[in-house]
């Protein structure tokens, strides 16, 4: 794309495939390709470096500025994790609250996937690694009231952080997407505000899926910030670009492996690089 | 539907007379837009289309009275050869017990699937053992042990410190010793370019050498699906492949990716999260194919 080729439909047709491959989706790479064509045209581009510089600018503007994600002040401000089944919500929380302590936060965790076999071993595992507390309930327990009991004890325990995790559900199932409804209400009637950030937590080898993802999610919990995990693989996220349209919440964080400290801030300019990568 | 926008393109050809590059060119751009739009990969779609084209342009539908029944038949038929045969039974060890290994990315639903295939077993008779592999994951084994519980299967497990390739061997010694003629091996999710992880998979594979391999994917996944299949079969040569979560509305188009770079069958499909003999179904080609075309 960069070595100095001249600006013609096999072009064209190249950048496409890539936009394609990468799950950008038929859509947006159309929409994608008409701005770059129009711009090549009042530009009077010539050149496959000049194409490269615009394309990358198009997708930029797409995506919008980088948005990262913020503690305020809010004692505790509450953080609802939610997406499909096996996304990467839990491993995701154990990495964001191992953050927030290195920056001198106190951290509670909620477990809120009262259902899944060993969800909450699993979220505790991670909880100890990060120095997080974890506030669980009682056996069948329903999520909606160990989120409340989690927000008053996080309230009485000063913490500044309090992390919900909620069990994996696909969005075709709704009683499981009313369930999410009924947390967001019941964070907000514990705690003014509440849920302050809501991340949608997207699996980076998703395809086209996903934009019908966010857009029900989206009309379950208002979504603030999505976070793209399994970006150490070979799927380049693509699909970010129309569900950030879609919904208008950025792309604040990607997971790019299993470890603790395996999360990244979204970077934009890295993104669009790491597609034509 | 895909079927309703080839009725506008169809309505177009007819009284065309014969069928030109030209005049296809609309219903092969329909046909390529829903492919994409469910999630087929790439260059899968490009062999695809190219293969109607062929065959909308030859031949068979020259001088035929009715071109557009022709493609829609000939669509119909590519897709068909395309996604396989009926669903493949899981095959059954000639001697010894029926080992079956699973495998596949991060999260796409192995040990669920896993404690669906012990149930499944026992509703035939058999006498599985499930195999906790995965020493990662946090509170994986606990997590089969709960869904082994839930299946009243037992399940075998070393804890975390022995090696998943020693587990393995040991399960299958275990079998024996307790007439089990079916064993399930659990591993853990990884990356298919983690060489070290994909190392440990051939190993377990040479170590036990497993009746099954099954390639465990996720219905929403998108162009990647190619890669990821492409790198699984190469490295361990699977015997096929499970579709999970086709409970939600993704289209699975994997599932033609899959297929094109493998050609290893798809056995059977997850179709929700309890451990029940519902939810995990026998493969249908016609319904994947009518599903993917939207
Ligand atoms: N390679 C890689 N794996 C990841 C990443 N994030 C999560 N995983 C893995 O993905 C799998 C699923 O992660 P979970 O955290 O259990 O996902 P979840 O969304 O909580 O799953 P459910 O609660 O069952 O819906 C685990 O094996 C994680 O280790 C990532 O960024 N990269
Ligand atoms: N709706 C639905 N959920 C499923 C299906 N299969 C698995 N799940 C859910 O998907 C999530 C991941 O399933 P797991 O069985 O833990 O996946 P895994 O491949 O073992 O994950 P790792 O071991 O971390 O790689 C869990 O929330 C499961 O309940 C399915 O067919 N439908
Ligand atoms: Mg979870
Ligand atoms: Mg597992």
């Amino acid at each position: 794309l960069r070595v100095g080729r001249r600006i013609d439909e096999d072009l064209m047709e190249e950048i496409e495939e890539i936009l394609i491959q990468s799950d950008v989706g038929v859509d947006t790479t159309l929409t994608l390709m008409d701005n770059v064509r129009e711009r090549v045209k009042s530009e009077g581009l010539s050149d496959s470096s000049e194409l490269a510089s615009v394309l990358k600018s198009e997708i930029l503007n797409l995506l919008g500025v980088d948005v990262p994600l913020q503690i305020k002040d809010e004692k505790p401000y509450t953080i609802l994790v939610l997406g499909v089944n096996g996304a990467g919500k839990t491993t995701t929380i154990g990495k964001l609250a191992s953050r927030f302590i290195a920056d001198g936060h106190r951290v509670l965790v909620a477990a809120g996937d009262t259902f899944r076999a060993a969800a909450e071993d699993q979220l505790s595992i991670w909880c100890e690694r990060a120095g997080a507390e974890l506030i669980r309930g009682g056996e069948n327990a329903e999520p909606a009231s160990v989120v409340f009991d989690a927000i008053h004890a996080a309230k009485h325990r000063d913490a500044d952080v309090l992390i919900v995790d909620t069990a994996g559900r696909l969005h075709t199932k709704k009683p499981l997407m009313d369930e999410l409804s009924k947390i967001g209400r019941v964070m907000g009637r514990a705690h003014t505000g509440a849920p302050h950030e809501v991340l949608l937590v997207v699996d980076g080898t998703v395809g086209q899926n996903a934009l019908m993802q966010a857009k029900i999610f989206n009309e379950a919990v208002p979504i603030t910030g999505v976070v793209v995990t399994k970006l150490d693989g070979t799927a380049k996220g693509g699909i970010v670009i129309a569900v950030n349209a879609e919904i208008g919440a950025p792309v604040k964080l990607i997971g790019i492996g299993e470890k603790l400290d395996d999360l990244r801030d979204f970077a934009g300019a890295d993104f669009v690089e790491a597609l034509f990568a | 539907s895909l079927s309703d926008r080839l009725q506008s393109t169809f309505k177009r050809l007819k009284g065309q007379g014969k069928l030109t590059e030209n005049n296809i060119s609309d219903t092969l751009r329909e046909v390529r837009r829903a492919f994409l739009e469910a999630d087929v990969n790439y260059k899968v779609t490009r062999e695809f289309i190219e293969r109607i084209k062929v065959r909308a342009l030859g031949q068979e539908v020259l001088g035929s009275l009715t071109p557009e029944l022709q493609i829609a038949r000939i669509i119909g038929e590519e897709l068909t050869q395309l996604m396989g045969e009926k669903a493949e039974k899981i095959r059954i060890a000639p001697s010894g017990p029926t080992v079956v290994m699973l495998a596949g990315l991060q999260g796409a639903g192995k040990t669920t699937v896993a404690a669906k295939l012990a149930l499944r077993f026992r509703k035939e008779g058999r006498k599985p053992l499930l195999v906790a592999a995965d020493v990662y994951r946090p509170a994986a084994i606990k997590q089969l042990q709960i869904l082994g519980e839930q299946t009243e299967t037992p399940v075998f497990s070393m804890g975390t410190e022995v090696s998943p390739v020693d587990i393995a061997a040991a399960s299958v010694k275990e079998a024996l010793a307790h007439g089990h003629n079916c064993v399930i091996i659990d591993t853990a999710g990884r990356l298919h370019v983690d060489e070290t992880l994909m190392d440990e998979l051939r190993q377990i594979k040479e170590r036990v050498e497993p009746t099954e391999i099954l390639l465990i994917v996720d219905a929403m996944t998108g162009q990647d699906a190619v890669n990821v299949a492409e790198n699984f079969n190469t490295d361990l040569e699977i015997d096929g492949v499970i579709l999970t979560k086709m409970d939600g509305d993704a289209r699975g188009g994997a599932a033609l990716s899959i297929r094109h770079v493998t050609q290893k069958p798809i056995k059977f499909i997850s179709v929700g999260e309890k451990i029940e003999a519902a939810a995990l179904e026998e493969f249908h080609p016609e319904r994947m194919s009518s599903r993917i075309l939207g």
